[in-house]
């Protein structure tokens, strides 16, 4: 399954 | 991290810099669209509820915790505190903030990273982001003159998303597999609104002279 999206910019 | 973003994140935070000291030093809020303000404490506390989870980075998370405070205490202050309070213009500053909260928060239902309640909000807090400037745009619109530091304030906001564009492009040819469409999207859309400011403000500062920022 896909992985959630990982927000690493603010 | 590259030069592109921390210089990106450095325009954002020497903006609620010029903009604390405006309202704090100036004890006047004249100019400022508390509308807009109320937008940016609306896109980080939405955003930044990946607070409690999300540790990329002790930067990010240090920066968020910046951003929801000041932000916070520039509505705050504009709201209730005196004098600040008696010189914020409800008639002059009163863009229906709705029809632009309303939309966002549909585009963020419709498009986002992932059918999770966050991933929506996150997506909403993007895009209310891009239009969040629009009532602080319409008060200096109707104002004509822009006081000086209230320009630089503005230049340096629209300078943070124009230095967080080149970073994107910068992650584009350097990283694989890095796709942000809906930050790119919104991200091209705010810095465009800035624009026509951006001629003005070039135009008043390019004699050095600190002529008024005349927008028509």
């Amino acid at each position: 399954g896909k992985e959630p999206p990982v927000h690493d910019e603010l | 991290m590259n030069i592109f973003r921390f210089l990106g994140d450095m325009s954002h935070i020497l903006s609620f810099v010029i903009l604390l000291l405006k309202i704090t030093q100036g004890k006047s809020a004249a100019g400022i669209s508390l509308r807009t303000q109320e937008l940016y404490m609306i896109v980080f506390c939405s955003r930044y509820l990946d607070l409690f989870w999300n540790f990329s980075s002790l930067y990010n998370s240090f920066l968020k915790v910046v951003f929801i405070a000041c932000s916070s205490a520039i509505v705050y202050i504009i709201r209730f505190k005196s004098p600040q309070k008696d010189t914020w213009n409800p008639e002059l500053d009163n863009f229906p903030i709705q029809y632009l909260i309303g939309p966002c928060a549909v585009a963020g239902l419709l498009i986002n990273q992932d059918w999770t309640p966050f991933e929506m909000i996150w997506a909403f807090s993007i895009y209310l982001e891009a239009v969040a400037i629009l009532p602080q745009l319409f008060l200096l619109q109707k104002q004509g003159e822009v006081e000086n530091l209230t320009s630089h304030y503005v230049a340096a906001l629209g300078a943070y998303r124009g230095l967080y564009l080149m970073n994107w492009v910068y992650r584009y040819f350097t990283e694989d597999d890095y796709l942000q469409r809906i930050v790119w999207f919104a991200g091209t859309v705010q810095t465009g609104l800035y624009i026509d400011f951006f001629y003005h403000y070039y135009q008043s500062k390019r004699g050095g002279l600190s002529r008024p920022v005349k927008l028509p």
